[in-house]
């Protein structure tokens, strides 16, 4: 019977495979990982948190999601991976376990079901969610751009026939709103990291305002120090800095909205390609890009241990 | 099911700002369907552009017209999601 060490992890999957890992994953660790329902998306899917948790109640929590923009395909890959490495990381007593001491880590690995489902199936390109909103003659909601940070403003677009519409209100979407709801009934996330791909960037607020973060220095510097850990393992060159003054303007994005309901280290990746695929990067490159990316990623949340606020 | 047969991605990296300019007009002929895959960011920063096949000759023509360098970063897109697929079915038959 398969199980999650016979899972193939340098392929890609589709959302039954990953859901039946995600099963899997809960059911070879009863006292680590939990799987949450948060909601249902827009054609009913369920959206599944994993809960890495050793005890406690409402621990100051890490919130990772992958899969937000569903032809992103490294990033649910590159989630497998995370949930199998914080299970192995525990069970060898490294990494991660001393941040498991005390802080629990949510992992929302397909964030998009109705989008993911959509690439598998119908278009491998499609980056939006499913939503049909009246009115709209076009399909689908950029969820980057339908948070309630600057909505609607300047950086996204208002056609709904845009890969960047920002939908009909704030949280109109319901892969959106049902993190909206999971961040502010959990009120104790301490950071936030979103992930995307392509193009190599560690970004931070603001997205929708030039004014920077008012923890825009720290910010930097964590990036900074993330960044090396990353690049340190394949040479794989990240820029970072904050949103709007490293790639363009963009509003109503998600870790926007996060910085502004208090939770401080809220960062956004961008993954690899490297230059020659965009959002066809090769199977074989999932583990090496999981890999470096995770390196990144543990560098910010022990800082986030480390520096409870 | 969609299918890209045809379709390239462009690689632009503005060098000037009229570079820059000439990208972000085609950013707003919508009848060429155009997916930014990186959109415009600044000079020296790639941008990547999915051009469907009936798009192709004329975007390269008003590159070509301004001046504005380009590479094909992919050639044949639908080529890549089929090697894609495969790769996905020799993993779930190995399974």
């Amino acid at each position: 019977p398969l199980d999650t060490n016979t899972f193939n992890y340098a392929s890609y999957h589709s959302l039954d495979e990953i859901y039946t890992f995600m099963d899997l994953l809960v059911a070879e660790n009863p006292n680590l990982v939990s799987k949450l329902e948060i909601g249902r998306s827009t054609e009913n899917r369920p959206l599944y948190v994993l809960k890495f948790s050793t005890g406690g109640t409402n621990r100051p929590a890490i919130w990772i999601d992958t899969g937000i923009h569903s032809r992103e395909w490294v990033t649910q890959a590159s989630g497998v991976w995370f949930a199998k490495k914080i299970v192995q990381d525990h069970a060898n007593n490294e990494g991660v376990a001393s941040i498991l001491e005390t802080m629990d880590i949510f992992l929302e690995i397909v964030t998009n079901p109705d989008g993911f489902a959509f690439t598998h199936t119908k278009n491998r390109l499609w980056r939006k969610t499913r939503s049909k909103h009246s009115g709209s003659i076009c399909v689908g909601v950029d969820p980057n751009r339908n948070w309630d940070a600057g909505f609607g403003e300047a950086g996204a677009s208002a056609n709904p026939c845009t890969e960047t519409y920002h939908g009909p209100y704030p949280n109109s979407e319901p892969e959106v709103k049902s993190i909206v709801d999971f961040v502010k009934s959990h009120g104790n996330i301490k950071a936030f990291i979103s992930i995307h791909s392509y193009s190599q960037l560690l970004l931070y607020p603001y997205g929708y305002k030039t004014a920077p973060a008012p923890d825009q220095q720290e910010l930097h510097e964590l990036s900074a120090k993330a960044v090396a850990a990353l690049s340190s393992l394949y040479g794989t060159k990240y820029t970072y800095g904050s949103i709007i003054t490293t790639i363009y303007r963009a509003s109503g994005g998600t870790i926007d909205w996060t910085y502004d309901q208090g939770i401080k280290y809220s960062f956004t990746f961008e993954l690899r390609d490297t230059g020659r695929y965009g959002f066809l990067l090769p199977a074989k490159q999932i583990i090496p890009t999981a890999e470096e990316t995770w390196l990144g990623l543990k560098v910010i949340m022990e800082h986030a241990r480390d520096n409870m606020y | 099911t969609e299918t890209f047969v045809g379709h390239q991605v462009l690689r632009v990296v503005p060098k000037s700002d009229e570079d820059l300019q000439k990208v972000q007009e085609l950013q707003a002929l919508e009848h060429l369907q155009l997916d930014f895959w990186l959109a415009p960011r600044g000079l020296g920063v790639p941008v990547d552009i999915r051009v469907p096949f009936p798009s192709v000759q004329p975007v390269k023509a008003h590159l070509e017209a301004a001046g504005v360098s380009y590479s094909i970063m992919i050639e044949d897109l639908q080529a890549l999601v089929d090697e894609e697929q495969m790769e996905m079915l020799r993993s779930s038959r190995q399974l």
